[in-house]
């Protein structure tokens, strides 16, 4: 039969408040980046 | 010598989130630096903290438990860790 379809490999960006968390994040990194 | 176990019992802790957020975060190789470049920045008495050991254990369960709010742990952590960096005295020139 088929394999059960893995349902276990969630994306990252399909939470939307993960989404927002990482867009802070990557966010903050650049700015950093850009003051260092 | 209380802090200094509790100090390595948290930074055994925080290798661990890193080493699963690590796989996780392939992406966008610059969030891990970046969040060691925070925990190189807090200070002493904050990373052999109970507080600290808690968030961290918090966060290392919950990732585990859900991965697809990975950037809101790192996210958390970096935040806690911020809070608690070492206030840098500016010694201005005479």
């Amino acid at each position: 039969g088929a394999d059960a379809p893995d349902d276990d490999d969630d994306d990252d960006d399909d939470d939307p408040e993960n989404r927002i968390a990482k867009k802070m994040l990557l966010e903050e990194i650049k700015a950093n980046l850009s003051t260092e | 010598n209380k802090g200094q176990c509790m100090s390595a019992e948290n930074k055994k802790l925080f290798e661990e989130f890193v080493d699963y957020c690590s796989g996780l975060t392939e992406d966008h190789p610059e969030v891990i630096p970046f969040l060691k470049g925070r925990l190189a920045n807090a200070n002493q008495t904050y990373l052999s903290s109970v507080e600290f050991r808690n968030v961290l254990g918090r966060c290392l369960t919950r990732v585990q438990s859900k991965r697809s709010k990975i950037y809101v742990y790192i996210n958390e952590l970096c935040t806690s860790l911020k809070a608690n960096s070492q206030k840098r005295k500016l010694t201005l020139k005479p």
